[in-house]
């Protein structure tokens, strides 16, 4: 799905 | 970046840094585990190994740093500083790592949002700071009382990941694509965790008396 796996949180 | 979130970050940052504070002035670690110390600096590992493979933000790389620095510097202080580790009190802070760390990374290889190393180590971390808190917590109970200042850091704790659950709250309804149910269940229970302390610790501050965790 379009979940953006990117983790811009701490 | 949301008001919620950075109102997060900051408290935890304050969280960490009260605490190193703390045990660098009055040079004594009375009343903290050094396995929840432990258990965070292994949270902050397994969660930052894209530090300097994905940059996000010059604000990101930097709080990861002082995150992963003050962790590593309060182990450090209460393992080897010499003054330090005399308040150690090694006999009462005896819960075993391992049965937080196995059942985590067991969950982290099956519930996962995709599996690779980093992304398995990422949601690891995510289990694993849910529970980290609890040797902390067995330690009040058992020493019965507990200083304010460690009050405080317990409390600053819980605060910041109820504050990243109205980040998550928010996210969810302002971006499209924000969806990290291991993130946010990770996080409510959390927080959860920290809902008696919580309890007790208003308690103790409304009454004006020491803060007694019941046994």
């Amino acid at each position: 799905g379009g979940t953006t796996l990117k983790h811009d949180e701490l | 970046m949301n008001i919620f979130r950075l109102a997060g970050d900051m408290t935890h940052l304050f969280s960490v840094l009260v605490l190193l504070l703390k045990i660098h002035t009055i040079k004594s670690c009375a009343g903290i585990s050094l396995k929840t110390q432990e258990l965070y600096a292994l949270v902050f590992t397994t969660r930052y190994l894209d530090i300097f493979t994905d940059f996000i933000s010059l604000y990101n790389t930097v709080m990861k740093l002082i995150f992963l620095g003050s962790s590593f510097s309060i182990v450090w202080y209460i393992r080897r500083h010499k003054i330090v580790r005399r308040s150690y009190d090694k006999d009462q802070d005896t819960f075993r790592h391992y049965f937080l760390v196995i059942p985590c990374l067991v969950l982290a290889v099956f519930i996962n949002h995709k599996f690779t190393f980093k992304e398995v180590m990422w949601t690891f971390s995510l289990y694993l700071e849910a529970v980290a808190i609890l040797p902390q917590l067995v330690l009040l109970q058992r020493t019965r009382n507990i200083d304010n200042l460690t009050g405080q850091y317990v409390f600053l704790l819980g605060a910041y990941r109820a504050l990243y659950i109205l980040n998550w709250i928010y996210r969810h309804f302002t971006e499209p694509h924000y969806v990290h149910w291991i993130t946010w269940i990770a996080g409510v229970v959390q927080t959860l965790l920290y809902a008696d302390f919580f309890y007790y610790y208003f308690q103790s501050w409304k009454n004006n008396e020491k803060l007694q965790l019941p046994a």
